[in-house]
């Protein structure tokens, strides 16, 4: 069997793929295959004719990018039908067999299209040997492209001439096409696009305000969003209520209310950096009572800046302007394994015992160094 | 890797390999769409056929990959594989600061166990290949758009390029002082063991250091 694991006689239930048990595992499925979904015939059965156990392999396969490219060349007029009946061969709901293409089908793609190949140095794939098909007219039945069969596949646009080019070529700014139609009618509304206002950029639909620029002014992820005053717009432009935001917590479904908050290593004097924790948009320093090693190990990691190299606890400086917002270790920390450091801190209504707050300095991570492995040192050019 | 050659053992001390079911290596790649728990990662690894000592497999925790992936021109082409477990023996490879590129002409290594032209080897191979400039390397493939996400690298005439196995392979080029940064993630190019000319394409990793990032540390660090 193909699967993993085996329908019982190929009905309800499964039982483990077992080599003994061989059921004849054979069945139809719906045609997922991009490429192919312009066919006279939507079901198809695996292995299909080049050695692909699933549509999947026959997504990645070389051959997958191969013919459609093949078929610029316009060298055989149903090449794109023959290459679909190798990928996703038919399959006879009835019977659950494969229908294989005719073996004049197959002739005729390879006599018009192989000397093509060898131009590049490709060979004609080689699973693909005509003789194991059957003559149309013989008693087995198989296929050979019916009159109106499209010549392009559903990657491919088609020129005025007829010719196909491949679909990433339209309005590319370059004449695909020998009658140029590929270039033709490239305004944005005219291919039911969206036109970047300022530029000649056409994006779909799809993209406006979806959380990624695209115009070039990202202006396709301005005025997005309608939040309230005591909310912050996330990244895919939902609102959430500001005390919510950097606590440790996702409440964005794209997390974006956590990105840009980590807790800021902000150089302040000489002596390292004073650990500072942006939250509900305010800035906050940390009271070093019950601050713990793990803790600063925490810190560092969370930043991606390796370990801890030196931890201090410094007295708050008097005088400076503003009141000064501290956070405390919240007594359970440790038993909030997994999350950020902002979500093992917690406000409390009295200010800082000690009045010292916790700097840090961490030793970045070792990145991007080679070991002068068999004893002898990198090779230097001379 | 074609026109490359055998890496000592530990040169590339970042390089892994993704294994899936009895095929063994299928590359440092990322048809990686399926479930995680197809995958094994191998790391700390040189020969497949011998693995050695430091040879250490993960399984998969999750794959992320990024939300605008898009297939049918190759675009946005990277995802990052959360392992289930830390390893002691993958030296990290620096990301590169945002904005920070690799300047044209410069040389950089690609790595990997893919296609060699003729066999696919058992040995990690290497290769050094030069950085190419966007618009040089649209001239290159008039079938495709070279966006702002892809890196080119190479030779016109493919002397030295990456091949089917190698994708999601790095490309890396060394800094001052000796560090090694990693630039590029192979990802595609024109049909590698035929005479059609051109340069390998690349994930243009610096476009996404701030999305690596992020999900590094939503994965690591949020709770869920």
């Amino acid at each position: 069997c193909i699967s993993t694991s085996c329908p019982s006689a190929c009905g309800g239930g499964s039982a483990a793929c077992d080599p003994r048990n061989y059921n004849n595992c054979t069945h139809c499925e719906p045609i997922s295959l991009e490429l192919c979904m312009n066919l006279p015939y939507n079901q198809t059965s695996y292995p299909n004719y080049l050695g692909h156990l699933s549509q999947r392999e026959s997504t990645v396969s070389w051959e997958s990018s191969l013919f459609p490219a093949l078929v610029q060349t316009g060298c055989y007029q149903y090449l794109m039908f023959y290459a679909c009946t190798l990928l996703v061969p038919k399959c006879d709901p009835l019977t659950l067999q494969r229908v294989p293409p005719c073996r004049s089908l197959c002739r005729n793609a390879k006599a018009k299209c192989e000397s093509v190949l060898g131009i590049v140095g490709l060979q004609w794939p080689d699973d693909s040997d005509c003789s194991q098909f059957p003559e149309e007219g013989g008693n087995a039945t198989c296929l050979l492209p019916e009159a109106g069969v499209d010549e392009c596949s559903p990657s491919h646009f088609k020129c005025g001439s007829g010719r196909c080019v491949l679909a990433t070529k339209r309005c590319d700014g370059h004449p695909d096409c020998d009658d140029h139609s590929d270039e033709d009618n490239c305004g944005c509304s005219e291919r039911a696009l969206w036109e970047c206002p300022g530029s000649k950029v056409c994006i779909k639909a799809a993209m406006i305000c979806d959380g990624f620029p695209d115009c070039p002014l990202l202006v396709d992820e301005a005025n997005c969003s309608a939040c309230g005053d005591n909310e912050l717009p996330c990244n895919n432009h939902r609102c959430v209520h500001r005390t919510l935001w950097c606590d440790g917590k996702k409440h964005c479904s794209d997390s974006s209310d956590e990105w840009d908050c980590g807790t800021t290593l902000s150089l302040s004097d000489r002596s390292g950096s004073v650990l500072t924790v942006f939250r509900t948009a305010a800035e906050y320093q940390v009271c070093a009572d019950e601050w713990t090693h793990a803790l600063s190990l925490l810190t560092c990691g969370q930043l991606g800046l390796g370990v801890p190299s030196s931890v201090s606890m410094l007295p708050d400086q008097p005088g400076i302007p503003g009141r000064r917002r501290w956070l405390h270790v919240h007594p359970e920390w440790h038993l909030r394994n997994g999350s950020a450091l902002q979500a093992r801190l917690e406000k409390r209504s009295h200010a800082c015992h000690s009045r010292r707050r916790v700097s840090l300095i961490c030793a970045r991570e070792e990145c991007g160094l080679r070991p002068a492995v068999g004893g002898y040192p990198h090779r230097k050019k001379r | 890797i074609l026109g490359g050659r055998v890496s000592r053992r530990g040169a590339w001390p970042w390089q892994c390999s993704l294994q899936s079911g009895q095929s063994g290596h299928v590359c440092g790649c990322r048809t990686l769409r399926e479930s995680a728990d197809l995958w094994t990662v191998v790391l700390g690894l040189n020969n497949l056929d011998h693995p050695g000592v430091h040879r250490q497999s993960r399984t998969v925790r999750s794959i992320i990959v990024h939300p605008r992936y898009n297939r049918a021109v190759v675009d946005y082409d990277i995802s990052v594989v959360q392992l289930d477990s830390e390893t002691d023996f993958v030296g990290p490879v620096c990301l590169p600061e945002p904005g920070q590129l690799p300047s044209p002409d410069s040389y950089c290594y690609i790595t990997g166990w893919g296609h060699m032209g003729n066999r696919m080897p058992f040995k990690l191979q290497e290769g050094e290949v030069r950085i190419i400039s966007m618009s040089q390397c649209q001239s290159y493939f008039d079938m495709k758009t070279i966006t702002p996400r892809m890196l080119c690298a190479g030779y016109e005439a493919g002397t030295v390029d990456s091949c089917m196995g190698d994708s999601g392979g790095p490309l890396v080029c060394e800094e001052v002082g000796g560090r090694w940064t990693l630039f590029g993630l192979t990802s595609w190019g024109s049909v590698c063991f035929s005479k059609v000319l051109g340069p390998g394409v690349y994930s243009n990793v610096t476009h996404f250091t701030a999305w690596i990032r992020q999900q590094i540390y939503i994965h690591t660090y949020l709770s869920d």
